[in-house]
């Protein structure tokens, strides 16, 4: 009933809001609930679906701190099954304001019981760091979908991020799983693109999904139009890639 | 004597490590003696430089909590003219311990001082982040250089970033300037590439360099030799490009 996927990968720029995005408005388009939480101070996400008015909206940030639940500052989409919990400039403080609270890793697990029922999937989309707002995403989630740029740079923070994992799983949430590993900006015309795929492959074995998603521009332009690809151009080598991922997810959901 | 210049933006991959690692090679090929420091826990502007074995080294880890001073923990590379000051996996945890450290904020330019005589540029690389880490750097910092990417999403989080200098500025270090605005990962091909370039120089006038960094596979393929692109393909569009900021930059040493 409802499952919780952070996307996370502190590596910066390697497509952690396009595929938090578009991957839960795939779903979200084969009727599947779905609900975004934004958990970037850049509030990325939220733009990408269209939420321009961030400053004037509660967000997760007063669901941290205890002002609000989930539910009250949960928004509806221009995409039908999907909502979106918006992030605004008082997260970028969050932070270091959590560091002092009791029980700081565990404020977004606590605050997602409580509606993790009324949708399939959530989704969590992590700003690029290991920092508490990723930590409380990885303690609330069932798993973690790790994107990975096809570049040379995006392979050698794995290691920091599997050890961050590994940390959770051992002191805050034990039922942490890996969800998959997702190649991302891909470009077949390149050497470098092939080379970093072929070695996520043998690093990660049968954790990367089938479904990879090819560098395509039109996947830049969408959120200037606030809206996922699938609305922006469905038929975009962008957009199939997510529908792909999309439907290879639904066929896990049919596995014991 | 010597300037220290903060490359930052929080939004994840716009270039931020490409930038430091290459412009401080290009300078340190024209005879400036430079300094980098690596103030990314991901310490990827280490491997940009050939220096992978990062884990037995001290590094600005151990500067900013007092057990090195910088020249202790400064590095040669195969760059003559260019030092490095490397990251450890230690900084990854350097945020939160900083927060409750007195003159937190003030670390790295306490530091800095006694080295600053020592080169004419000392770049600091920044994560994806306003936190401490960036922090301390832009209160060090004599000017920082704003990489852009030429993406929609990049454009979002300028507003903070200028926030944040100007919070630095006030509070902090009130000889902070604007050294600068980089477009990188230019495409002109791409309409959007040339609508955010349009956006940024429209905004941020005289302040954008007039050398822009054009997307090329060669500045993704030079790190994983470990070497600058001007050592390793001097002749390609990303290398013409970083050397044309150099020139730049010198130009600019000119000036009253
Ligand atoms: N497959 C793709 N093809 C082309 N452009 C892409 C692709 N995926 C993402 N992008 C673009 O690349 C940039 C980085 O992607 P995105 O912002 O999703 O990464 P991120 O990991 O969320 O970044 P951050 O670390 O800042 O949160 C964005 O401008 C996005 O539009
Ligand atoms: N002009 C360019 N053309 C092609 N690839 C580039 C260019 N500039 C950077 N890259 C590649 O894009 C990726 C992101 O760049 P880089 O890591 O320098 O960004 P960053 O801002 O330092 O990222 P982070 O936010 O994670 O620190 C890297 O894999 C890099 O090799
Ligand atoms: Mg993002
Ligand atoms: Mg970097």
């Amino acid at each position: 009933l409802g499952r919780v996927i952070a996307v996370a990968n502190q590596k910066g720029g390697v497509g952690k809001t396009t595929t938090a995005v578009n991957l839960a408005a795939s779903l979200a388009a084969s009727e599947r609930s779905v609900l975004l939480i934004d958990m970037d101070p850049q509030a990325n996400a939220c733009s990408g679906l269209g939420h321009f008015d961030r400053e004037s909206t509660p967000g997760v940030y007063e669901v941290l701190v205890g002002q609000k639940t989930l539910r009250e500052v949960t928004l509806s989409t221009a995409t039908p099954y999907l909502d979106l919990v918006p992030a605004n400039q008082a997260l970028t403080g969050a932070e270091v304001e959590l560091v002092s609270m009791i029980a700081r890793e565990t404020k977004l697990k606590n605050a997602i019981a409580q509606v993790r029922g009324d949708y399939d999937y959530t989704f969590i989309d992590c700003p690029p760091s290991l920092g508490l707002l990723t930590l409380n995403s990885l303690t609330a989630a069932d798993a973690v979908l790790i994107p990975i740029q096809c570049e040379y740079y995006a392979l050698e923070g794995l290691s920091q991020l599997l050890n961050t994992v590994r940390l959770v799983q051992r002191n805050l949430n034990s039922s942490l799983e890996i969800e998959g590993v997702l190649l991302t900006m891909f470009d077949r015309r390149l050497n470098l693109s092939q080379q970093v795929a072929e070695e996520a492959r043998s690093y990660f074995g049968s954790k990367v999904f089938s479904a990879t998603i090819p560098r395509n521009v039109r996947l830049g332009e969408a959120p200037s139009h606030g809206k996922p690809v699938i609305l922006y151009d469905i038929l975009s080598p962008g957009a199939v890639g997510y529908l792909k991922l999309a439907s290879e997810m639904i066929d896990r959901e049919r596995e014991p």
